[in-house]
């Protein structure tokens, strides 16, 4: 997985 | 979305408004930092540029609208309109000791070499150790008005409940960010001497003022 497309976080 | 990134995120939320309150309900920034805001400022930006070419959530665009908002009206407030409160005597932390550093951590440990992927892992690192101008103050002035400690104690609290966050997202899917975890641990530790102040004098209802 690929953390960078996954930036739900504030 | 689970109990403590909301509770997290809520805290921060809390911290970001009891400031803004407290500067402008007593007309004054005395006490606070504001190279300490200005980080959080550049923290915001450098992270939330993906407001321009992502939509996660209505939730998460909302925030992040709010939280960039509120750390620019706070460098205003500071700056601009109580600059006479301003105690910069005081405020002597250099900031090229962090950004730079940071910068170039940045550069070198990352998920991927893009330009907004390095300028997220900045705001990450950057965050981290962006309270430590505001830390410094209150050990060189010796004392933080006890709105200011709420202040601290939400935004510790935010990182603090974003471990249990890392910890619920590993265990119930499998998520983890390396980055993210180990500059969470840094900046969480970073408030710990300070949340060990804040519950032994602060909630006993003292000042929090530093031995001598």
């Amino acid at each position: 997985d690929n953390p960078s497309q996954e930036k739900d976080e504030l | 979305m689970n109990i403590f990134r909301l509770t997290g995120d809520l805290s921060h939320l809390a911290a970001i408004i009891i400031l803004l309150l407290k500067i402008w309900k007593t007309r004054s920034c005395a006490g606070i930092s504001g190279k300490s805001q200005i980080l959080f400022a550049l923290v915001f930006t450098t992270r939330y540029l993906d407001l321009l070419t992502s939509f996660i959530s209505f939730y998460n665009t909302i925030m992040k609208l709010i939280y960039i908002g509120c750390a620019y009206a706070t460098v205003y407030l500071i700056y601009m309109k109580f600059k006479a409160t301003y105690d910069g005597n005081h405020d002597s932390f250099r900031l090229e000791f962090l950004v730079v550093p940071v910068g170039g951590l940045a550069c070198l440990v990352n998920h991927d070499f893009s330009f907004l992927e390095i300028l997220w892992t900045f705001s990450i690192y950057l965050e981290s150790v962006a309270i430590l101008p505001q830390l410094f103050m209150i050990s060189k002035t010796g004392e933080a008005e006890t709105i200011t400690t709420h202040y601290l104690f939400f935004l510790g609290l935010y990182r603090a409940l974003y471990l249990f966050n890392w910890i619920w997202r590993f265990y119930f899917e499998g998520f983890f960010d390396m980055i993210a975890i180990v500059a969470g641990v840094v900046q969480t530790i970073l408030y710990c001497d300070f949340f060990y102040l804040y519950v032994t004098k602060v909630l006993k209802g003292k000042k929090l003022s530093l031995p001598a």
